[in-house]
């Protein structure tokens, strides 16, 4: 189940300073 | 606690431009189009499937810059998320009919209008169902004149869900949706006076939203396992999570 989330989780943990 | 006045604002500071939103499916519809050799064109469905994909794109960053979502683990915010996404994506096909929408015509987020009678010609059964459905709810909502400070009280109830399985963070999920439904009642009270029940009205309208969306996800799971739907979008990722 973590893998099939995979892109939400990116855009959840993203770092916007970067 | 009491909802401040400006806590509503507050969550209205919160909401997506609808213009920006316009552009930035309207560039990503141009850019998959100049990538594709000028005879092979998207057909129909997977123009709409784009539309929703950008839409939901906005919508996972319309949550994750809310204030009371970000006090939320990342793992509490994936499962809410994944279990509210086409919900959210109903309302705000909803909140877009209520306020643009022209009698008969279905207002997309790309700024055009399709008339009504044109999608039931073409579509399946399951479609022109649920285009029927939607339609009776924007005439439900319009009667009840529906506004953007409900809308957005609507949306945060249905993703603050403290019912949703494996949510760690329980009684903090609990505490918002107590105060935005407060927030809602006083808002309903204020605003609309000589509407006693605006609020249970309101109210009463989200297992019908809660409906329809799981009949969307249904049809596009069919139409996924069809091999129509695109694949590598966010939809497809969280249409999967659904059904795996």
């Amino acid at each position: 189940k973590k893998k099939d989330n995979a892109l939400l989780r990116y855009l959840l943990d993203k770092d916007d300073t970067v | 606690t009491i909802p401040s006045p400006n806590f509503l604002h507050q969550l209205l500071e919160g909401e997506q431009d609808e213009g920006q939103l316009r552009t930035k499916v309207l560039t990503s519809l141009q850019k998959e189009q100049a990538n594709r050799g000028k005879h092979d064109c998207l057909n129909t469905f997977s123009i709409m499937c784009k539309m929703a994909d950008q839409t939901l794109f906005g919508l996972v960053e319309w949550a994750r810059n809310s204030n009371l979502f970000k006090e939320l683990k990342v793992d509490d915010q994936m499962v809410l998320l994944q279990s509210c996404w086409s919900e959210l994506l109903v309302l705000d096909h909803l909140c877009r009919q209520v306020t643009y929408g022209k009698e008969g015509c279905i207002y997309l987020v790309t700024g055009q209008q399709i008339e009504v009678s044109t999608i039931i010609s073409q579509a399946g059964m399951t479609l022109s169902s649920l285009v029927t459905r939607t339609q009776d709810l924007v005439s439900k909502l319009k009667a009840l004149q529906f506004d953007r400070q409900e809308f957005v009280c609507l949306k945060y109830l249905v993703l603050f869900n403290p019912d949703v399985k494996s949510v760690q963070n329980r009684r903090q999920v609990e505490q918002t949706q107590e105060r935005v439904n407060r927030a809602l009642m006083e808002h309903t009270q204020q605003s609309h006076p000589g509407h006693s029940d605006k609020f249970g009205q309101l109210l009463l309208r989200l297992p019908e939203v809660r409906s329809i969306s799981l009949q969307v996800e249904d049809y596009l799971y069919q139409r996924h396992l069809l091999g129509d739907l695109p694949c590598n979008s966010l939809l497809a990722e969280m249409l999967h999570g659904k059904h795996s």
